[in-house]
């Protein structure tokens, strides 16, 4: 209930009404989309139960591993009653067609497996805020001072998980196991993302932000 | 810290 409570608020694309219409806007105005949403993304951590009492280090090098999952796992959410497209954010909507266009097919077709097993699942809120921090618990960073602290809070996040099936998805007693099984497929998802948009930062067709190029460089 | 100077100042930022 305190990650629901902490779930934040909708974030809208906002795109350039004079640039012209191809592929490098519709990039830009991703690009920008998702440097505003690594803000907020910073800001919910430090919500997440436990997260704030780590050390400063700590809390960068688990950010820093698991951005792309968190920010992936929203977007695969808000995606899961669409029949086709991925929802960016509700006034950016890309389906298969223009993520050919700007070169994220390959990425459009991880992420839509991703959403297809969710589907198959109905996952809900409570399990989609649940697993959003524990992929941020359990990012496998290199950099970890602090085993024990961040241990802990993989227990609770587990904890509040189980608690949750076995009060709400008592038919399926399997339930739990079958939600953690789709985090391998959110790491691998993530780390296409991650090459896609270092890609986009190579080719220099897109201006990206301060914020977003960090956390890309932070994930080598 | 130095080269993630940004993700460190947000962190630090209690808005």
């Amino acid at each position: 209930s305190h990650l629901l409570l902490v779930e934040p608020d909708k974030i809208y694309a906002m795109a350039d009404p004079t640039a012209p219409e191809n592929d490098v806007k519709v990039l830009t105005t991703l690009c920008d989309l998702v440097d505003r949403e690594l803000v907020v993304i910073i800001n919910w951590a430090k919500h997440v139960p436990g997260f704030s009492a780590l050390s400063l280090g700590d809390q960068m090098g688990l950010l820093q591993s698991a951005w792309m999952e968190v920010l992936i796992l929203g977007l695969v959410f808000r995606s899961l009653p669409y029949e086709e497209g991925l929802v960016y954010a509700d006034n950016l909507v890309l389906e298969r067609e223009q993520c050919r266009v700007v070169g994220l097919l390959d990425l459009y077709c991880t992420i839509l497996q991703l959403i297809t097993k969710y589907r198959k699942l109905q996952l809900d809120k409570e399990e989609f805020v649940t697993l959003k921090a524990m992929a941020l618990a359990n990012s496998d960073s290199m950099s970890i001072e602090n085993v024990e602290a961040i241990q802990n809070l993989q227990d609770l996040l587990h904890e509040a998980l189980q608690d949750y099936e076995t009060n709400q998805h008592l038919a399926d007693p399997h339930r739990s196991g079958k939600l953690l099984m789709t985090l391998p497929l959110l790491r691998q998802t993530a780390n296409k993302a991650i090459q896609s948009f270092r890609r986009v930062v190579t080719e220099g067709k897109v201006p990206m932000h301060k914020l977003f190029l960090e956390m890309l460089e932070a994930k080598a | 810290k130095e080269k993630h100077k940004i993700l460190h100042r947000l962190l630090q930022d209690s808005t």
